[in-house]
């Protein structure tokens, strides 16, 4: 990719990461996920997308619509949420690999 | 802007860690951010923008629409449980250095980091990149040109220079306007982001000492300056406006500017360019010369009543170089209510006819708006083209912002040269009788009864 990009490529490959949203009670309904980036290693402090916390939000996305709102407490979502969070290998760590997805996707041939 | 699999790639899947269970914190949002998205996407055009959303995707209301529209702009701070680090992980304190806003100017180069359909395979998606620029900014909110699929909301945009800085999240990867791919991802700008979390964080019991531990806002570290030199060229770039109708043109003298035919169509009669850089202004001026609509060359020259003072005049190109990396900049999507964007690619294709460029292609992203405009050699900053059209396909209806037309600027350059040491618009006048394998090569652009039609 060129000298010029490589220290952002290392920052993104050490900072990037896969949030996961799902309920407690209902594992089989399934999860919600977005992007994130890893802010801080000790403790790891994560900054991602807010979408994925649409649903379990207990006022609803109406919550979000306050226009100076600058934020929301983490009590705005229901008790039923399980965060996740997964990144790749970073130095020196040793790492398994990820269960296979659900086969919804697939690459479609041209 | 392509998907590369990064550096960690191995073959058969990327090592991954566990996941690891985490807390929310708090939702963030910024208000900056959510009124600019507001103000450019909001309001009566809402029924104009449709965008990729990471909740399921489901058929939503209007008014949910609109709650989507605002709930755009949240993010969230997220604290992974204790447990699990690798050995000597727990000494490393920050992850990022992170972009002041503004440090990155329009047309320098960005880096998006996500994974596409976020957690669902992420042996083979994580942490895709994709390459672009900053297209344009308004406040928090910023736009590359840099392709993100969905997933990848919330995934960290580099800054490309020295120090891999974080710039900004992954906001709306995709977005339509009137059913037409735009090509543009929607960024928030992380500093404002952060500004929020310290303030929010002081209301949590151990809210103190966790947003100390936040990313500062940093130059490059060896004190080099992070702010990259603004292209020159973005500046020459003009906003032409013609009664009702608008596009862009470039300014290739104080006092002339080119611009196409379908934007001033009608000679001697009067136009209005606006130049954002290096201040903002307006001139009146007259169109000295538009070519016929059955020139395959869709130009029209303005000439204004005032100089353009401080705009850079662009150099213009004598050759051409298939797969040179290039840059459009326009008034596309946003027109007078953002500056002009910018887009990137390369030149993908140079038609000739008997061994004379009489049209060039590129990838960038070209829309609506954007037609007049400039298009550059990112290398070396020469004019190479002024854009004419992209392509829609009239059986679909489906536009191709990354398929796009322009007319190679040394077709036009000895005319202008010619009018602006003489005042003789004969040169330009020939446009009008361009040869028979010229109009063959342009031949989309007229419009032809009942066969596909090419036209911004």
């Amino acid at each position: 990719m060129g000298r010029q990009w490589g220290p952002s490529v290392r920052a993104a490959a050490q900072a990037g990461c896969v949030v996961s949203a799902s309920r407690a009670e209902q594992p089989e309904a399934g999860f919600w996920s977005c992007s994130g980036v890893i802010l801080t290693r000790s403790p790891v402090l994560v900054l991602c997308h807010g979408g994925i916390f649409t649903p379990f939000l207990r006022g609803g996305s109406g919550a979000l619509t306050s226009a100076d709102a600058t934020f929301l407490p983490a009590d705005s979502c229901g008790d039923d949420l399980r965060l996740h969070v997964q990144w790749g290998p970073t130095a020196a760590s040793s790492a398994g690999r990820a269960e296979q997805g659900r086969p919804g996707l697939c690459t479609s041939r041209c | 802007a392509s998907l590369e699999p990064g550096p960690a790639a191995q073959p058969g899947g990327r090592l991954l860690e566990p996941p690891r269970a985490a807390e929310l914190l708090l939702l963030l949002s910024c208000p900056a951010f959510r009124s600019q998205l507001a103000r450019l996407f909001g309001s009566k055009r809402a029924e104009q923008w449709r965008f990729a959303s990471a909740a399921p995707v489901e058929e939503v209301s209007g008014d949910e629409e609109e709650d989507q529209l605002r709930g755009l702009g949240w993010f969230a701070l997220l604290r992974v449980q204790p447990g699990g680090e690798a050995k000597g992980e727990a000494a490393r304190g920050l992850a990022v250095t992170v972009a002041p806003l503004g440090a990155v100017a329009k047309g320098a180069p960005l880096l998006a980091c996500g994974s596409p359909f976020g957690a669902f395979c992420p042996d083979i998606f994580l942490n895709t990149l994709s390459r672009g620029v900053l297209s344009n900014a308004a406040g928090p909110l910023l736009l590359t040109d840099a392709r993100c699929l969905p997933g990848t909301e919330g995934g960290g945009v580099f800054s490309a220079r020295s120090v891999g800085a974080l710039v900004a999240l992954v906001a709306v990867p995709l977005c339509w306007k009137a059913s037409e791919w735009v090509g543009l991802t929607l960024l928030c700008a992380v500093p404002p982001l952060l500004r929020a979390a310290r303030a929010a964080l002081t209301h949590l019991p151990d809210g103190a000492a966790l947003a100390a531990l936040l990313p500062p806002e940093v130059g490059a570290p060896r004190g080099l300056p992070l702010r990259d030199p603004r292209p020159p060229w973005v500046a020459s770039a003009v906003l032409v406006e013609f009664g009702s109708v608008w596009g862009s043109g470039v300014a290739m003298a104080p006092r002339l500017v080119v611009t196409c035919r379908h934007v001033a169509p009608r000679e001697a009669a009067k136009v209005l360019v606006h130049s954002a850089t290096p201040k903002s202004v307006a001139i009146w001026g007259r169109v000295v010369f538009a070519t016929q609509e059955t020139s395959p060359y869709d130009i029209a020259v303005l000439s204004l009543e005032e100089d353009l003072d401080g705009v850079p005049m662009p150099v213009p190109a004598e050759h051409f170089q298939e797969g040179t990396a290039v840059s459009v900049v326009g008034f596309g999507v946003f027109g007078q209510a953002c500056g002009p964007s910018v887009t990137s690619g390369i030149l993908s294709a140079v038609v000739q006819v008997d061994d004379t460029p009489v049209m060039l292609q590129t990838t960038c992203a070209v829309h609506g708006g954007s037609s007049g405009g400039p298009l550059f050699s990112s290398p070396s900053g020469d004019l190479l083209g002024i854009v004419a059209s992209n392509t829609r396909d009239n059986n679909t209806g489906a536009t191709y912002p990354h398929l796009n037309f322009s007319i190679p600027i040394t077709v036009l350059q000895p005319a202008l040269q010619q009018y602006r040491q003489t005042g003789d618009l004969g040169g330009l006048r020939e446009l009008d009788h361009a040869t028979k394998p010229v109009r063959v090569v342009w031949r989309l652009q007229c419009p032809l009864p009942m066969t596909l039609r090419s036209k911004l």
